[in-house]
């Protein structure tokens, strides 16, 4: 919150767009003030008219190096935009540094995400300590079409105006915390010998000698990916990662994903009743690729590029009771399934569960 | 993991720690600049503030994570004193 808790008297505010950026088509710019207006509007009583040729609460300009309110621009990079708090005159009102490279994508800085952070100021909010919030200060990217506020950012505002006028209030992501003991994973993968943990937008890496769990937005590795990655696994003798979502898959190499995808599952002979894959692993020393959906799973020759013959098989029978299994990866011989906030060691030579966890274990709780 | 810079020569670094200090967290620009100094200095002090915010860890100094965020892209805080 904002020193003095600044808030409008009313909920009914407006707003005004003084000039454009060339950098895009005017209509795009109209759109992304108008979605991050709505980022806000979703989630609280406010609403937002749009005026023309009058002062208006929020008065929203591009704006080049030193603009006359006493906090110059740096030019591309560094600092691209700022905000003031609720009040008269320059109050409510949102520059933008001209000089950034503004896009409606990925590329450059999505106008949107900044636009909906600094409109955030606007309305007294100030900048929070969660990695994952909008209001976070540092710029990170999300597909504005998959873009959903954050459960930070909503409690933020609402505290401020009240909640929504809907039957139903929002509720948005919150971001995971390596040792929370609730925390359970949506895929999980060895990359270059690190671990990747897959939940929702974000990806939790871990290298096995280094304590501290990092926390990344899948979009700052791969801004083409989506969140809510199902499965994935690494193939280390082709240096790729496959990634699972409903029933595509990508293929990353690097920081690159490769040409022509994502592709459907079907290509590596699932039959078309399999609509997703819950979790995979690869055996790099036979080269086999296991994948789990339901209660059951399938078994792919990375060699001969085409699924064994005799599957599916049920996962009870060979692999023992673990039930739906979210996330699997191979490490040191291990097999480790993740059943919910559960985890399971198994032996494949022994052919038996031969320890069970917590599924945080890895963070150095 | 990430291979540190050659020795980035104290300056510079300073340049860049004491920048982004005064644009996000009202370092004065007339503080004592000694990162070595024993007893905490405003920049010290103000560094820590920063560490803390961002989740990074508290040392104090400006180690490869504080100043791999500082070079982050992020929103800026207007100087609002003269409105208010």
């Amino acid at each position: 919150f904002t020193a003095g808790n600044p808030k409008w008297k009313t909920n009914n505010l407006t707003y005004r767009i003084l000039n454009y950026t060339p950098k895009m088509r005017q209509a795009d710019v109209d759109e992304a003030i108008q979605k991050a207006l709505s980022v806000w509007s979703n989630v609280t009583p406010l609403t937002f008219r749009k005026v023309e040729d009058k002062e208006a609460d929020i008065m929203i300009s591009f704006a080049y190096r030193d603009h006359q309110d006493n906090s110059p621009f740096d030019g591309p990079n560094g600092q691209l935009a700022h905000a003031f708090q609720p009040g008269e005159g320059i109050g409510g009102d949102v520059h933008l540094d001209e000089e950034e490279a503004w896009t409606k994508d990925g590329k450059g800085y999505n106008l949107f995400i900044v636009m909906a952070h600094e409109l955030g100021h606007s309305l007294g909010l100030s900048h929070s300590t969660d990695p994952g919030a909008l209001m976070y200060p540092a710029y990170s990217y999300t597909d504005p079409n998959e873009f959903l506020l954050p459960q930070d950012d909503i409690d933020g505002i609402q505290a401020i105006y009240g909640q929504s006028n809907a039957a139903v209030q929002p509720t948005g992501p919150v971001t995971p915390q390596a040792c929370d003991p609730n925390l359970t994973f949506d895929a999980i993968t060895i990359l270059r010998g690190e671990i990747i943990f897959f939940k929702g937008r974000y990806m939790l890496r871990k290298h096995p000698s280094r304590a501290e769990t990092e926390l990344n937005f899948i979009s700052l590795f791969w801004p083409k990916l989506p969140s809510g990655i199902q499965a994935a696994y690494e193939n280390v003798e082709k240096d790729e990662v496959l990634v699972f979502k409903e029933d595509k898959y990508w293929v990353i190499r690097g920081y690159d994903i490769a040409p022509r995808y994502p592709k459907p599952i079907y290509h590596l002979g699932l039959p078309k009743t399999v609509k997703r894959i819950n979790a995979a692993y690869n055996d790099e020393n036979t080269g086999k690729t296991y994948f789990f959906t339901a209660d059951r799973y399938w078994r792919y020759d990375e060699n001969k590029k085409s699924m064994d013959h005799g599957y599916p098989r049920k996962i009870v029978s060979d692999f023992g009771k673990i039930g739906r299994i979210d996330a699997a990866f191979q490490k040191d011989g291990y097999i480790y399934f993740f059943h919910g906030t559960t985890q399971f060691q198994f032996d494949p030579r022994a052919k038996r569960i031969v320890r069970q966890m917590k599924s945080i274990s890895w963070f150095n709780c | 993991f990430p291979v540190p810079p050659e020795a980035e020569d104290e300056g510079k670094t300073l340049q860049i720690v004491e920048t982004y200090l005064q644009n996000f967290y009202n370092l004065q620009r007339d503080h004592q600049p000694h990162l070595r100094n024993k007893s905490e200095s405003p920049l010290t002090a103000k560094l820590k503030e920063m560490q803390a915010f961002l989740g990074l860890e508290v040392t104090g100094k400006p180690d490869l994570d504080t100043l791999e965020m500082m070079k982050k892209p992020r929103c800026g805080v207007p100087n609002i004193e003269q409105y208010i």
